[in-house]
C-alpha cells in the first residue's frame, strides 16, 4: 500500500491518535514560526 | 542512557518529543515522524490562515524539522529522515 508504511507494525502504532503528541506539537510550532516570519 | 537524552539546552516540548521518539522501534521512527507530519500539515491546513507560497513554505518547514529531528534527539541507527529532495527511499 501506498504511503509511509511500509512496515504493518509502524502503520499500527500511528494510529493510536495521541501518538508521538509532543512532535506533533513540536512540528506544528516550528510551522508557526515559520508562518509568522 | 536516559541521561544521555536529558540535553538541558532542549526545550521541554522538543525533549518530550525526543522521548517519544526513542520510545520508537528505529524501522519505525521515519515512517512514524512522517505520519505526524502529515497530521500537522492537516491541521494547518485546516485552519485555512495561510494560502499559496506562504501554505508552501510551512509545509516545507514541517518536513524539514522532521527530517531532522532523529539527528537532533540522538536516534540510535537513524540519522535522517529523507522526506524531501532526496532520492525516493524507503519511507516514499
Amino acid at each position: 500500500p501506498a504511503g509511509p508504511f511500509r512496515y504493518p507494525r509502524c502503520r499500527k502504532e500511528f494510529q493510536q491518535a495521541q501518538h508521538l503528541r509532543a512532535c506533533q506539537q513540536w512540528l506544528h510550532k516550528q510551522a508557526r514560526q515559520s508562518g509568522s516570519g | 542512557f536516559e541521561d544521555d537524552m536529558e540535553n538541558p539546552q532542549r526545550p521541554p516540548l522538543l525533549q518530550q518529543c525526543c522521548n517519544e521518539l526513542h520510545q520508537e522501534e528505529p524501522l519505525c521512527v521515519c515512517p512514524t515522524l512522517k505520519g505526524a507530519s502529515k497530521a500537522v500539515k492537516q491541521q494547518v491546513r485546516q485552519q485555512g490562515q495561510m494560502q499559496g507560497q506562504q501554505m508552501q513554505h510551512v509545509i516545507s518547514r514541517i518536513y524539514q524539522t522532521a527530517t531532522h529531528l532523529p539527528r537532533v534527539c540522538n536516534i540510535p541507527q537513524v540519522s535522517v529522515c529523507p522526506f524531501q529532495k532526496t532520492t525516493p527511499g524507503p519511507y516514499y
